[in-house]
């Protein structure tokens, strides 16, 4: 699976609508957070 | 201060929408909420994350939704 | 709510340490400071650019310092 870390905020975002899960804005603070839980739901 | 600011700190923020901040109209509204910052506590937090400095702020801002300087400072 | 909890909201956080945080006792409070959140608004940031959702929250304190269930409750 691709790294997340390359991707954009916006592509971080759209993956996480299209996964369902729930998110706030993608910002330093949060991004680690949810690319975490994009990562738990590819795997 | 502006009326709009005026207004704004007269009551608790509660959820009112990003576009009841100061400098922030229709346009760089709409760029805030397509990137998450739909209320304005959403904007508080970030804020409150880059610990309150007004540098970074502004810099998050314009990067975000190209706010001007005026706008910035508003 | 605990006692330190009930101290902490009877006045402004103004520039508290994040310590002052019911829940965040030395061991977690350190391993915030060295993520940068050592002050307690920065923590408050973050809960609202995670617009307030708890879920979110308990799960950002969780991997940003290892806050056990009940720590993350407090």
């Amino acid at each position: 699976m691709s790294s997340l870390s390359g991707k954009s905020d916006k592509e971080i975002s759209q993956l996480l609508d299209e996964y369902g899960i729930k998110h706030g804005p993608i910002v330093e603070s949060t991004r680690k957070l949810y690319e975490k839980k994009l990562n738990e739901a590819m795997t | 201060t502006s009326q709009k600011h005026k207004d704004f700190v007269a009551e608790p923020m509660g959820e009112k929408s990003v576009m009841a901040l100061a400098g922030i109209g229709e346009v760089l509204g709409r760029r805030l909420e397509e990137k998450g910052f739909e209320r304005a506590y959403v904007v508080l937090g970030q804020f409150l994350v880059l610990r309150k400095d007004e540098e970074l702020f502004r810099e998050w801002l314009k990067d975000t939704c190209g706010a001007n300087i005026k706008q910035q400072g508003d």
